[in-house]
This record gives structure tokens, sequence and C-alpha cells, in this order.
């Protein structure tokens, strides 16, 4: 455990509770892509099937349970609640994001740590949360006017696996580490950020509303 | 081992 690591978990957890917070308190997921909702769902669901096989650990355990719930959650609002799902930009939230679903899956079918269930699942899970904000992104560009929380939400989700690479530079120097997957697949996952954090930056810097072209 | 090290990370 390091400090990258640990900053890098409870800014993924803090994204989650800031998207909570949005839709609980606005009651509205406007902004909000239930596609990049759902694929978070089964990239928790596939990468935390070892709670089941693996020694319980007292700080990953928690976590685990905690990114599964609320996901689940997040979905269930999106989907069922009657004021919440009103809300939802159906028609904007255009991705066609089966269609990541698939490559990822054959990826993780030939490239993994071990040809087991576990670890297929795993990889499908890593390759899948990189490319898991496209719909999301994609429908920012569609938003004429993004709320604040989603921006912050956004950006934290970004932050998280990209303060996750510092953690991975950090024990590839003090304990000799090597994870080619997550690194190349966190390596995606951060650049499909960059014009969001460009962005992002720019318009809090001139105190302006976050708008993406 | 390597696999056990894979999963010790979220």
């Amino acid at each position: 455990m390091n400090a990258f690591r640990l900053l890098a978990d409870l800014t993924h957890l803090l994204s989650i509770i800031i998207l909570l917070v949005k839709i609980r308190t606005t009651k509205s997921c406007a902004g909000i892509s239930l596609k990049t909702q759902d694929l978070y769902v089964l990239v928790f669901i596939s990468r935390y099937l070892d709670l089941f096989t693996r020694p319980l650990s007292l700080y990953n355990t928690p976590f685990k349970l905690v990114f599964l719930a609320t996901s689940i959650t997040i979905v269930y609002y999106m989907r069922y609640h009657k004021v919440v799902k009103q809300t939802y930009n159906k028609d904007s939230d255009t991705f066609k994001h089966y269609f990541l679903i698939l490559p990822c899956a054959v990826l993780a079918f030939f490239i993994n740590p071990k040809f087991t269930f576990i670890e297929v699942l795993w990889s499908f899970s890593i390759y899948l949360e990189a490319v898991a904000i496209l719909p999301q992104l994609v429908l920012l560009q569609s938003s004429s006017n993004i709320d604040n929380l989603t921006g912050n939400y956004v950006f934290m989700l970004g932050a998280y696996r990209a303060l996750y690479l510092l953690n991975w530079i950090y024990r590839f120097f003090a304990e000799d580490v090597v994870r080619w997957i997550p690194w190349i697949a966190g390596l995606v996952q951060t650049a499909l950020y960059a014009d969001f954090f460009y962005y992002y930056i720019k318009s809090w810097r001139n105190n302006e509303r976050l708008k993406l072209p | 081992d390597e696999i056990a090290d894979s999963h010790d990370e979220l």
C-alpha cells in the first residue's frame, strides 16, 4: 500500500459519492450516461468475483462491496426510480456500448495473466473499464450545459486512474512489480480523459461553465 | 505468486 494507491481509491470513492449526491439531491440524472453506469456494474461484477474465491482483505473487501453496491444502486435509480428515470437523456445517450463489450471479451480471452475463469473475467473488467467512460464523454459533448456535479464526477473518475498510474510507477521502482495488463489499460483509460481534463481545468481557471466542443 | 498479486489492487 502506498499514498498514491490510497489517494486513488479515495478519489474513486469520492467520484461515486458525488454522483450519488447529485442523483439523490437533485432527483435528476441529466447529463449522466446510463450506458457508462451499466458498463461499470459489469466491470465491478467481473472484477470482484474473487470476493468469493480469495481471502478477504481488510482494505480491499469493503471497497469492493461499496463499489458493487453503489454502482448497482445508481443503475437502479436511473432505470426504475419514478422521478429520476424521467430525467435520463435517453435520446442523447446514443453510444453503442455493446460494441465495447465483445472486443474486451475477445482480448481478455487471449491476453490474461492465466487462462482461468476468474483471470479471464478479471482481464475483461480491466479492458472494459478503460473504455467504459466513452458513452459518458460522448453524452457530455452533446450536453448544452454540464452541471458542476457531473463535471466533478467525471473529473474524479479520470483522476483516480491517473493516480493509479503513479501508484504503479512507485511500485515498479519500490517493489519491482510489473503489471502489463492494468498498466496499458490504465494508460488508455487516462488518455481518453485528456481532452476532458483540458476543458475542465480551463473552465475551472477561467471560472466559466464547462463546455466540450 | 503472480496471480495473487494481480488481485491485490481494486
